[in-house]
């Protein structure tokens, strides 16, 4: 399978609808200091089920939602959608494309989704499940997180190894 | 299981010895087990040497050095478990013109098996994008997508 | 004693307003006593909010945000109690370089006070040093000074 | 007072002595990774009296010594001078010119010294006390350390204000 693209909207600097379209080999994302490329990070990291706000550099999971700005107010809803090229079936659904969806309300209400079906998140973890896809702590590095192998404990490190094994 | 994470080890640990002397064109690393009797539970240990210089503990390493070496233990464990998608935010921000040279051209090698993202200031990392977008603020606080050519004046 | 204390602090709160919005070109950003009834005792919280943006905390910044922030605490506090020498090992990492030329145009502005010796691989922050040293390893794991000609072949 | 030059000698990865001088202004440092240019702050903290082998980057003080290369044999003495000029006596002896010495062997005997007599750490400490010179938190960035700050707890921020204070 490969990643086709991800869209966001309303989703921390993201109010409007935005799309990143990927292809084969590497995609090089460039701007200006709090452009928000980190952010699109979060957005990957938040839709696949990341459960630490802290993680996404935030206090709570409202802090994902576009706070608004001089010029906006800010957004009832946070949305990332994820869509996958599925014609090899490596993920065990019957569909040529896949698309998993993420949303939060200000009520904090939130759901996820599989091709516009609602699902839980348990869905998403067994979906991916042994394809590498994901949130471990190997496929995303994230902004002055390179060296976190070398400052990690012995124990820490052998977690991550166990990921991969 | 026992056997499978002692394969899953060796494998990680002859792509790491090996890559650590690409990228410093020289010198030597190893993992190792820190109690090979207790090889389900015992913590992993990293040992760098940069060429020509003396085994020291990785501490004493320089920025760029352990970014460097960082980033060959991490393309060492994907490339055992190649996840079909990575991202890279500003893992190039420690490092000289030299050593960003040698990070592109490890991440070339590894293009056939995977998708990357990669998030970057450098002109150097941005050139080895198969696509390029930038994103911007027009709007105070509101991020936008746009393309950017590469020779012409909106590189950011 | 609570007012040496109290006037140092009140001093390098208005250093940083006013600097935050000259490196930010706008914007507002404020520390706090998190308990004025306990002045000697209470933490210190810092609020930052870059201009066109809304007030968040400071963890929801980016990282070059981040580093401009503390670049402008970190001078506000100087700027109150001038050490005679100040050290700064490659701070403008995870700068872009509009933001590299504002933190340059501030350090300008603090050299009558201080003498700075200031690391970096930036060719926009190199500019501003009255002298350049260049420091290289002819013999691997030696380290020895050269003198660095900025128009010349050896900026490395 | 002025900060004059450092002269570093079998510290870390300068085996040969090596000396920077320093004027008004801004002194730039540059040079490829791993060349020494951080090992100069280690260099400049360590001479000032810093008795943490973990903010030096090492395990021990013996770190400190140059511990050989694939051409040179280690050294079995480190030594760093810092010299200072005094002409408007604000450091509280009356020399025009004062030098600080810490030197450290192999042995693991180590001396202090000023203006080449024998002196206690304290000394040093005195010293400089007031004067704004030293390893305090606002003085010296260190590598990576920039937003320090930042991440730091309100009340460890407040011992660096106090510190100013
Ligand atoms: N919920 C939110 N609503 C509005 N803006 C937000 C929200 N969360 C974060 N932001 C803004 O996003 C910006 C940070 O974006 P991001 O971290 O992606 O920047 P960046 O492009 O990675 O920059 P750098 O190059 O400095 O790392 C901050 O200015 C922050 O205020
Ligand atoms: N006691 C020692 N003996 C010999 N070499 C040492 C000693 N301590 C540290 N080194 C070496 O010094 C080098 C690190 O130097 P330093 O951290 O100053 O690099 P740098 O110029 O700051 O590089 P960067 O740009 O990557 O930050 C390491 O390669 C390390 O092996
Ligand atoms: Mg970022
Ligand atoms: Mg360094």
């Amino acid at each position: 399978m490969f990643l086709k693209r991800i869209t966001i909207c309303g989703f921390k600097s993201f109010p409007d609808k935005v799309d990143f379209e990927f292809g084969p080999g590497v995609t090089c994302i460039v701007g200006p200091n709090g452009c928000g490329k980190s952010n699109l990070v979060d957005a990957f990291k938040w839709v696949l089920g990341e459960q630490s706000a802290r993680s996404l550099r935030g206090h709570q999971m409202g802090d994902m939602i576009f706070a608004g700005s001089a010029t906006r107010r800010a957004s009832s809803v946070a949305q990332v959608d994820l869509v996958f090229d599925n014609a090899d079936r490596s993920l065990s659904l019957d569909f040529d494309e896949i698309t998993v969806t993420r949303k939060l309300y200000r009520s904090g209400e939130s759901e996820y989704q599989i091709n516009q079906d609602v699902a839980r998140l348990r869905d998403i973890k067994e979906l991916f499940m042994d394809t590498g896809v994901g949130i471990d702590a190997y496929s995303v590095v994230e902004q002055g997180r390179v060296d976190g192998l070398l400052q990690s404990s012995p124990t820490e490190r052998r977690l991550i190894f166990e990921e991969a094994a | 299981s026992r056997e499978r994470f002692q394969t899953t080890f060796t494998q990680i640990r002859d792509h790491f010895r090996a890559l650590f002397r690409k990228l410093f064109g020289g010198g030597r690393a190893d993992i190792v087990l820190e109690d090979p009797e207790d090889i389900l539970e015992c913590g992993i240990e990293i040992l760098a040497q940069p060429p020509g210089k003396e085994l020291q503990s990785i501490s004493l390493m320089s920025g760029g050095e352990k970014s460097m070496t960082a980033i060959a233990l991490l393309m060492s464990i994907f490339s055992c478990r190649p996840a079909p998608f990575a991202i890279m935010d500003e893992v190039d921000a420690a490092l000289d013109e030299a050593n960003n040279d040698r990070f592109n051209r490890i991440v070339q090698e590894f293009v056939a098996m995977s998708q990357f993202l990669v998030i970057t200031h450098s002109k150097w990392t941005m050139g080895i994008g198969d696509r390029l977008y930038g994103i911007t603020m027009q709007e105070p606080g509101v991020s936008t997508r746009v393309s950017v050519e590469l020779t012409g004046a909106n590189v950011a």
